[in-house]
């Protein structure tokens, strides 16, 4: 397999504009309505995050704005639309975002097929194992996740563009092509690792993620012409203690796959795709009465 | 409106395997 832009022997596919399945202009709860149903939405938000800190230590030690405000801000776009119907018992958010584009940290972008996260509650914890420094994160993961009131564990991500993007100048890069996870055979996906350092973690350590099989049932849609007032948002890992875990091969694909790719609309001379992820994990009680 | 769909090549799938 080539990762690459011009992955030309990539097989030919679909990708539906998702916008027009969304009300328009964006509302909160249709947004929420198609999270359920697909997986992913596109969420409008107007942010009052600044500035974009990226350095996860400094935003731990110092705060940040990620800290401060894009936080509160997630957590409750998740308590009262997303996953209104639980009763939400911890949201943890990072202390910054992953940045993509020109002057940040990573100036690459996620192109090839790809979930973060794997399957079952051990692939997760093999991830988290695979970038902590503290050699915790594993283990308080697994403790929370047993805890009397938890019945299961997601990983929401929320990208969103951040160039000055707006109507009538949207970003026209490298937009983010997802899969809606319903249409995914877990038989067609494929177990991969990554030698950690190659991608910032513990040496002697591999991360946890999946490639994917075509296949013509797969279901493909993006966002074109993103703004700065909208962020997509994306399941990117989630399992219940209702699951039967002892088979990765019997539970149910629910982590988004997705990938950066080439629009062919994209008028020449738009500048470089700038843009930031955050994935936030949530820890979820009982259904409310 | 009228929609932006596309047909593309994918970078990164797996070709379909035939036997």
């Amino acid at each position: 397999v080539v990762y690459g832009d011009e992955d030309k022997d990539a097989p030919i596919t679909k990708i539906r504009d998702a916008r027009p399945h969304q009300d328009s202009p964006l509302t909160e709860d249709d947004a929420a309505s198609f999270f359920h149903k697909k997986g992913f939405c596109l969420f409008p938000q107007n942010t009052k995050v600044k500035r974009w800190n990226e350095d996860y230590l400094k935003g731990m030690v110092f705060g940040s704005d990620i800290t401060k405000v894009y936080s509160p801000e997630l957590e409750s776009i998740i308590r009262n639309y997303l996953l209104p119907e639980y009763h939400v018992i911890s949201v943890d958010c990072p202390p910054a975002v992953l940045r993509r584009g020109p002057s940040s940290r990573n100036n690459f972008y996620g192109t090839g097929v790809h979930q973060d996260y794997g399957l079952s509650l051990e692939d997760y914890k093999n991830n988290l194992k695979a970038y902590d420094f503290s050699g915790q994160a594993a283990k308080e993961v697994q403790k929370k996740f047993d805890s009397d009131q938890v019945c299961g564990v997601m990983v929401i991500n929320f990208w969103r563009p951040i160039g000055g993007y707006t109507k009538a100048n949207p970003l026209r890069s490298k937009p983010l092509a997802v899969c809606d996870p319903a249409f995914v055979d877990n038989g067609d996906t494929v177990h991969t690792a990554l030698d950690a350092t190659s991608v910032g973690g513990l040496k002697g350590k591999q991360t946890d993620q999946m490639a994917l099989k075509y296949s013509p049932q797969q279901q493909w849609y993006y966002y074109p012409n993103m703004t700065d007032d909208e962020v997509l948002v994306f399941k990117q890992f989630e399992v219940w203690k209702d699951d039967s875990m002892d088979k990765r091969e019997a539970l149910p694909v629910r982590g988004v796959f997705h990938t950066a790719f080439v629009d062919p609309n994209t008028p020449e001379g738009s500048p470089p795709r700038q843009s930031t992820e955050c994935r936030v994990q949530v820890f979820i009680g009982k259904r409310k009465e | 409106s009228s929609t932006l769909d596309l047909e593309v090549n994918l970078p990164g799938l797996f070709r379909p395997e035939f036997s």
